[in-house]
């Protein structure tokens, strides 16, 4: 574990933090795309699938069974939840998902470190993250006003990987050879995404109104 | 035959 990686995880978790704070202190999912929820859902599961068969450490347990809960509980909610279900925006969140699901799996099934249902499913799931921003970035535009809880949300999980290409330049410095490439070039492009939105939340920030996305 | 990505990260 490196500083990079435990400020990785702590922003990751922190934006996860963020987003049950606005649904539950404001009772409303509205900005929220249930979409890429659903995505980072799947990331999930299809990521940890090691959780009950390989124990690393009790931090990395511990963390992997917080992501994979609190994604299934936005979830949950932004369907089912009486009140909150109700504050979503069905017909802003349009975006085809199921097109970024099938060309992960595509690319899964094509470029993985070795064909086995584990590592096919984790290469899945890295090509996943790195896409299943989109619906929220397309709602984002879609919605006039940001509110600031959902600004901070995506700000902080568009942070976390950019923490985790660091630590993947200090891994590449400090330990063994690893072939890294299929996180790498999949983090590059997940943090590349969020460049439009990091630009205008900086100017909302600067100059204190505000984010807005152009359309 | 170059090691795979190590899964000990989140």
């Amino acid at each position: 574990m490196n500083v990079f990686r435990f400020a990785g995880d702590m922003t990751h978790l922190f934006s996860v933090l963020v987003l049950l704070l606005k649904i539950y202190a404001t009772k409303s999912c509205s900005g929220i795309s249930l979409k890429t929820q659903e995505l980072y859902a799947l990331v999930f599961l299809t990521r940890y699938l090691d959780l009950l068969t390989d124990f690393i450490s009790l931090y990395n347990t511990v963390m992997k069974l917080v992501f994979i809960s609190s994604s299934l509980a936005i979830v949950w909610c932004m369907r089912a939840h009486p009140v909150v279900r109700r504050t979503y925006d069905k017909d802003q969140d349009t975006f085809r998902h199921y097109t970024l699901v099938a060309g992960s799996l595509v690319l899964a099934l094509l470029f993985h470190d070795r064909f086995t249902i584990r590592e096919v499913c984790w290469a899945f799931s890295i090509y996943l993250e790195a896409v299943a921003i989109l619906p929220q970035l397309v709602l984002l535009q879609r919605s006039r006003n940001v509110d600031n809880l959902t600004g901070q949300y995506v700000f902080f999980l568009g942070a976390y990987r950019a923490f985790y290409i660091l630590n993947w330049i200090y891994r590449y410095f400090t330990e063994q050879h690893f072939s890294r490439w299929i996180p790498w070039i999949a983090g590059l492009v997940q943090t590349g995404l969020y460049a439009d939105f990091f630009y205008y939340y900086y100017l909302s920030w600067k100059n204190n109104v505000k984010l807005q996305l152009p359309a | 035959e170059v090691e795979a990505t190590p899964h000990d990260e989140l």
